[in-house]
C-alpha cells in the first residue's frame, strides 16, 4: 500500500475515459478498462461506475512526453503508465503512454494487462516485490487470471472481500529459490546459460550473472503449456526440446520453432508414456535419456530412434540415485539429477553418485 | 573491472531518481556517492538481486525492462 493506506473512502467509485488511443478500436479500449476494473471489483465489494462527463474519481487518459501532471512519459518503452494512489483531485488519475503500441494480445504492450496493474494504483496498491504478482513494477504478458495471492491479500486489506466472490484461482506466488524445501520441474541448457523450470515461472542463470532472473513461462513463451515437466539442449542441432503432457515444443534461442507443439510419441515412446519426468542429451554419446516414473529411455539423435532394450531401470543403470528423476543436465561428464529438494551429482564414466547437495545450491543458495 | 560507462550511469541516476527519490545533483562523475548506493542497494532489495551497491550488469538490465511510473518507494509528491 502506499503510505498512511490512501483508499477511497466508498466503495461506488466512478471512472471516465478522457481519450482513446488510435492503436485499437474503441470498443476494445472500453473493453480492456472494464475487464481490467472488474478483476479488482471480483475480490471486494467495489463497484465500478462509468461517466461520460464531469469529474469522475479515476480519469483514464492517454498523452505523450509531458501531458500535464508534470510527470512526463518518455517516449517508446521505458514508462509504460501510471496512476496516482486515491484522493481529491489528481488522485486516482490513470495516464498511458500514447508513444507505445497498445495491444490486445501479446505483440507490444497489452492494454489490459497494464491497466489491470494501473487501476491497482488507482484503488490504492503500491508496488509488489514478487514478480509473480500483477503488482510487481516490471511489465510482462501473461494469460489466465491476473491476480496473485499477494494482490488479492493487499486489495482485500484495504476494502475488505467481495461478499459474493465467485472461485477464482489465485496466480501462484513466485516461488523463493533459497526455500530450503524447493524441487525444480526440469532444467536444461541453452547456448551456455542453464534454464530451470519451476510452477508458472523459470529462473536463468548466465555465467555473467551473479543473481538468477525468475520469469513467468507465460511472459516469454505465450504459447507453450504454462508448466514445463522437462527439457533438454541439443547443442548440434542448436535446438531446446520443452515437454509439457503429451506435447513438445522447440525452442531456437528463445524463439519457438515452427511445426511444433508435436507428440512426444514421435520420439518413439509408447502411447501408454503421458509425461516425461526429465530428459537430458549426452553430447559424447549423441544420445537423448528420456526418464519416465521409474525408467528411462535413450534416444539416437543421429538415427532419429529409440535404441533397442529401452526401458531400462533407472535404480540399476545409475547406482546411487533415487529411482525417479524430476529433472537432469550433463556438464562435463557429469550427470546432475535432481529429485525432491536434492541434486545428485553423477560420475558418468565411474558410473556412480560423487555428491549430494541441496537442489537450490544451482541458484546460488 | 571496467567503469561502467557515462551511459549507464546517467541512465541509473535516472532510474534512481524517479523510482527510488535519489535527491538531484551531487551525483555527477563516475563515483558513486553514498546516496546512489544506497538508494541502489534499496533497489536491488526490491527485486531480490544481489545487494552490492555496485551497478552490475544484472542491475542495469532490470532498469531497462518496460516499467509502470509509479515509484516502487513511497508515493508521488
Amino acid at each position: 500500500h502506499f503510505p498512511r493506506d490512501l483508499k477511497w473512502q466508498t466503495n461506488d467509485v466512478t471512472f471516465r475515459i478522457l481519450n482513446y488511443t488510435p492503436d485499437l478500436k474503441k470498443s476494445d479500449v472500453d473493453r480492456a478498462i472494464r475487464t481490467a476494473l472488474n478483476v479488482w471489483a471480483d475480490v471486494t465489494p467495489l463497484k465500478f461506475k462509468k461517466l461520460y462527463e464531469g469529474d469522475a474519481d479515476i480519469m483514464i487518459s492517454f498523452g505523450t512526453r509531458e501531458h500535464g501532471d508534470h510527470n512526463p512519459f518518455d517516449g517508446p518503452d521505458g514508462l509504460l503508465a501510471h496512476a496516482y494512489p486515491p484522493g481529491q483531485g489528481i488522485g486516482g488519475d490513470t495516464h498511458f503512454d500514447e508513444d507505445e503500441h497498445w495491444t490486445r494480445d501479446a505483440s507490444t504492450y497489452n492494454l489490459f494487462i497494464v491497466a489491470a496493474h494501473e487501476l491497482g494504483h488507482a484503488l490504492g496498491m503500491s508496488h509488489s516485490s514478487d514478480p509473480g504478482a500483477l503488482m510487481y513494477p516490471v511489465y510482462s504478458y501473461a494469460t489466465g487470471y491476473p491476480l496473485s495471492l499477494d494482490d488479492i491479500k493487499g486489495i482485500q486489506a484495504l476494502y475488505g472481500p467481495n461478499p459474493n466472490q465467485r472461485k477464482v484461482k489465485p496466480k501462484p506466488d513466485a516461488p523463493s529459490k533459497c526455500d530450503p524445501t524447493l524441487s525444480f520441474d526440469a532444467v536444461t541448457e541453452l547456448r551456455g546459460e542453464t534454464i530451470i523450470f519451476k510452477d508458472e515461472f523459470y529462473w536463468r542463470l548466465h555465467p555473467q550473472m551473479p543473481e538468477p532472473e525468475q520469469t513467468l513461462i507465460k511472459s516469454t513463451w505465450p504459447s507453450i503449456s504454462k508448466k514445463v515437466d522437462a527439457a533438454y539442449e541439443n547443442p548440434e542441432k542448436d535446438l531446446v526440446i520443452i515437454f509439457s503432457g503429451i506435447r513438445m515444443w522447440a525452442l531456437n534461442g528463445y524463439n519457438l520453432v515452427d511445426g511444433y507443439p508435436k507428440y512426444i510419441h514421435k520420439l518413439g515412446l509408447p502411447k501408454t508414456v503421458r509425461k516425461v519426468d526429465a530428459a537430458v542429451h549426452i553430447k559424447d554419446t549423441g544420445k537423448t535419456l528420456l526418464f519416465t516414473d521409474e525408467e528411462y529411455w535413450s534416444y539416437d539423435e543421429a538415427a532419429g530412434a529409440m535404441d533397442s532394450g529401452c526401458p531400462r531401470s533407472i535404480e540399476e543403470d545409475f547406482p546411487g540415485m533415487d529411482d525417479e528423476v524430476d529433472a537432469a543436465v550433463y556438464h562435463y561428464g557429469y550427470l546432475y539429477f535432481f529429485h525432491d529438494h536434492l541434486q545428485y551429482e553423477y560420475s558418468y564414466t565411474s558410473r556412480k553418485v560423487i555428491r549430494i547437495m541441496r537442489a537450490n545450491s544451482i541458484l546460488n543458495c | 573491472l571496467p567503469l561502467p560507462s557515462e551511459e549507464r550511469w546517467l541512465l541509473a541516476e535516472k532510474y534512481l531518481r524517479r523510482f527510488y527519490h535519489l535527491p538531484n545533483g551531487l551525483q555527477g562523475g563516475q563515483t558513486s556517492s553514498g546516496d546512489f548506493q544506497n538508494k541502489l542497494k534499496e533497489m536491488q532489495r526490491f527485486f531480490n538481486l544481489e545487494v552490492t551497491g555496485n551497478l552490475d550488469d544484472n542491475t542495469l538490465a532490470l532498469m531497462k525492462e518496460a516499467r509502470c511510473g509509479v515509484p516502487d518507494v513511497a508515493e508521488y509528491n
